[in-house]
């Protein structure tokens, strides 16, 4: 898997997103400033985090908004790829609708957005 | 995006890669392969320098004319007693047979640690990743608080101390005397590119007892089909001669090298599948069979052999384990070499979990939670603990002696500088 470790860190980093959100009660919007609030500044890790959430921010909280997880999310995002005879990779269980479905969904969601097109392993 | 890129970061990114890529410290300035700066390879992985401008100045040489002017080994120990005229250095270590430590290992001995509180939404603060710079130049390893060259205090509480601070307390003389030349990711086959790293002066250091770790890239990789990739038995005494070859040209005469066996890593499944990782804490949504699934599916899981739902799989992975540790028995047993003695010690990974369980312990509680992997601090210096006193029973002259002056050294110099 050519992206595994981005893959890795993008469900990673937006379960968190998620799951700070839910235990302060807030909005993702909320909860992606509170996350980089919590980095330094050394190593440029604040200013990282800030410039992540200003590229793809407002996908990621149209995605969680439609009730889309980590999964579904960094497959929009392009962080994970089903590459052709790839197995389909997910943490979390599976959606109940189908994988594509919930797929093409959300990139309807984003389709208007006005981010830039994601570099592949970006 | 790439920040390097940028013509005035060209240089210190070129420098910091170099570092990484040869395992030395990124701030050297006198090139003896010990440093002032903590982190990028540093003084958290090897004795720090006391003198960064003397190149003759190092953890582990033997005194300069006694160390009469200048601390030259770093120890903390030098000038003159003006009671009797006799320099300090000799009145204290002549004879104290000083040795250092150093780790030859992998992410395991260089204690791979991501702190669950970055992924643990009810946990995380404004202190949370307050360490996430260090963490990141020291490759999301401690080695500071490695079970065999780790200096800092515990941070699980546990009393048991690592090898290096067993030795410096055996004999203060040893003070700063370690070297943990381990990388995430090594193995018997890519020693090579990084053994050089090993700092030792055949003729002018001590002598040192070498620990070679390689405890589970040998049979752990994130293949899709992690066997053809496992190291064979074969290769494995080949690999390892090479590498004890090398050790007995660069060794001082009167060291000890130690090969350590490779753990029965079905523990991991065994005891982790069912229990909720970190993400899946909050939700209940996320097990270690999963969150193990999808890293073997991504293919960048650390040990597939081991990390699996597949039993047959994991039961392949510690038989070839088993193969290759009487591989190292069977060297250690029949190799002979000049400049040092050669032993086999088995990683027995459940005396380590008897023990926990002796104190009310769970075995789950000495893995790392965040990669379901590593051996955490807790088990890290439970196997050193073990270590040690095997070593005491079978093998005292590894270790050396008591340094009846130890009390001496402390009154005269105090922590002798500190690390």
């Amino acid at each position: 898997h050519p992206n595994g470790h981005s893959c890795l860190g993008c469900v990673a980093v937006v379960s968190v997103i998620e799951q700070l959100a839910q235990v302060h009660n807030t909005s993702i919007q909320g909860s992606m400033e509170r996350l980089c609030g919590y980095l330094p500044e050394k190593l440029f890790l604040k200013t990282t985090c800030d410039l992540v959430v200003h590229m793809f921010g407002s996908d990621i909280i149209k995605l969680l908004g439609a009730h889309m997880n980590a999964d579904v999310v960094c497959h929009v995002l392009d962080f994970c790829k089903q590459d052709p005879g790839q197995p389909q990779c997910h943490l979390y269980p599976l959606p109940k609708e189908a994988w594509k479905f919930t797929l093409e969904k959300g990139r309807q969601i984003v389709k208007k957005s006005s981010s830039l097109k994601y570099p592949r392993s970006s | 995006s790439d920040i390097c890129s940028l013509p005035f970061l060209a240089k210190i990114c070129q420098k910091i890669k170099l570092s990484i890529k040869n395992s030395m410290p990124f701030k050297d300035v006198d090139s003896d392969k010990h440093s002032v700066f903590p982190t990028l390879r540093g003084y958290h992985w090897r004795g720090r320098d006391c003198n960064d401008s003397d190149k003759t100045a190092y953890p582990g040489r033997r005194p300069d004319n006694w160390d009469v002017h200048q601390d030259s080994n770093c120890n903390g120990i030098w000038g003159v007693d003006p009671k009797d005229g006799i320099p300090y250095e000799k009145k204290f270590c002549e004879g104290s047979q000083p040795r250092g430590i150093i780790l030859l290992g992998d992410s395991a001995g260089a204690h791979f640690h991501i702190p669950p509180n970055w992924l643990t939404a009810s946990q995380m603060s404004l202190h949370s990743f307050l360490n996430l710079p260090t963490a990141l130049t020291d490759e999301l390893d401690w080695p500071q608080f490695s079970g065999v060259t780790g200096f800092l205090d515990s941070t699980s509480g546990i009393e048991e101390k690592s090898i290096y601070l067993r030795l410096r307390k055996r004999n203060h003389c040893n003070h700063r005397d370690y070297q943990n030349i381990s990388r995430n990711g090594a193995s018997s086959q890519n020693l090579r590119k990084f053994i050089e790293s090993l700092s030792r002066n055949q003729a002018l250091d001590h002598p040192a007892i070498v620990i070679y770790a390689m405890i589970g890239n040998d049979v752990c990789n994130g293949k899709s089909d992690p066997v053809p990739q496992m190291t064979t038995p074969e290769q494995l005494y080949s690999r390892v001669m090479q590498t004890l070859h090398h050790l007995n040209s660069h060794l001082p005469n009167g060291s000890h090298v130690i090969l350590y066996g490779l753990p029965d890593g079905t523990f991991l499944w065994d005891n982790l599948h069912n229990r909720y990782h970190p993400l899946g804490q909050l939700n209940k949504d996320v097990t270690y069979a999963q969150f193990f699934s999808f890293l073997s599916c991504l293919q960048v899981s650390p040990c597939h052999g081991w990390m699996s739902s597949n039993k047959t799989l994991r039961t392949l992975t510690s038989e070839r384990a088993e193969q290759l540790s009487n591989t190292l028995k069977k060297i250690a047993t029949s190799e002979k070499f000049t400049n040092f003695h050669l032993f086999y010690m088995d990683f027995a990974f459940q005396e380590i979990i008897d023990e926990w369980q002796k104190r009310g312990g769970q075995p789950w509680q000495l893995i790392e939670p965040v990669d379901g992997f590593h051996p955490n601090e807790v088990a890290s210096l439970l196997l050193a603990d073990r270590f040690w006193k095997k070593l005491q029973l079978q093998q005292p002259q590894v270790l050396g002696k008591e340094n009846p002056f130890n009390p001496q050294i402390e009154k005269v110099f105090g922590d002798q500088g500190g690390h």
